[in-house]
């Protein structure tokens, strides 16, 4: 565990906590794309099924099941408890074309051919395009709720820092996980965008609008 | 690490 891989942790836990503060004190999950948050709640899924078969340490098992109830509790305040504010209209993107694409590629290049390395591989490709539904949402309404905006640059340095772990773990511990890498570069790529109207609107207390 | 089951990182 080094500095990188924490603070990747804590701004991930960062980043979920403010959605579901965010959808909470509101009473709204407006401008969110409920698409993305049932892709994530798929995500860790399928990837913390190891929870059933090893015990890694008491923080890497807690942090699974707060990611894992944190994402359904979302799920549910998006498609149920506050369902009537959800923006279905504008959360149109076609989710089966990441998850077929990412359920193929995911039987063809991993480390293992066995079910839970397959569905580990497909989590990890998965959550590298997850956010694709949210920005999508973002770019066809044109803007995003500044708190909306906090949460997706939390997600996005989470990534970002983890990138700087698998370096540091590289140079001082040899570890090497190309499927990790390659998915984990994507992902932050998709957010750069995104970073670059953050830190030119949203820190110099504009709210984020795109040029129709 | 790589291609084993149980996994450090989340």
């Amino acid at each position: 565990m080094n500095i990188f891989r924490l603070t990747g942790d804590l701004s991930h836990l960062a980043a979920i906590i403010i959605l579901l503060l965010k959808i909470w004190k509101t009473r709204s999950c407006a401008g969110i794309s409920g698409k993305s948050q049932l892709l994530f709640a798929l995500v860790f899924t399928t990837r913390y099924l190891d929870l059933f078969t090893s015990f890694i340490s008491l923080y890497n098992t807690s942090m699974k099941l707060i990611y894992v109830a944190c994402s359904y509790a979302t799920v549910y305040l998006i498609y149920m408890k506050f369902k009537a504010t959800y923006d279905g209209n504008h959360d149109t993107f076609r989710v089966e074309f990441l998850v077929v694409p990412v359920g193929g590629l995911s039987f063809l290049v991993n480390h293992d051919f066995s079910p839970l390395e397959i569905l580990w591989t497909f989590s990890i490709y998965l959550e590298s395009v997850a956010i694709l539904p949210q920005l999508f949402m973002i770019s066809k309404t044109g803007e995003a709720e500044t708190i909306t905006t906090h949460y997706l640059f939390f997600l996005g340095l989470y990534r970002a820092l983890y990138l700087i772990n698998w370096i540091w773990r590289y140079y001082f511990e040899g570890f090497f996980d190309l499927i990790a890498v390659v998915a984990g570069v994507v992902q932050t790529i998709l957010y750069c965008d995104f970073f670059y109207l953050y830190v030119t609107k949203v820190l110099k207390g504009k709210k984020l609008s795109l040029p129709a | 690490g790589q291609g084993v089951e149980g996994k450090d990182e989340l």
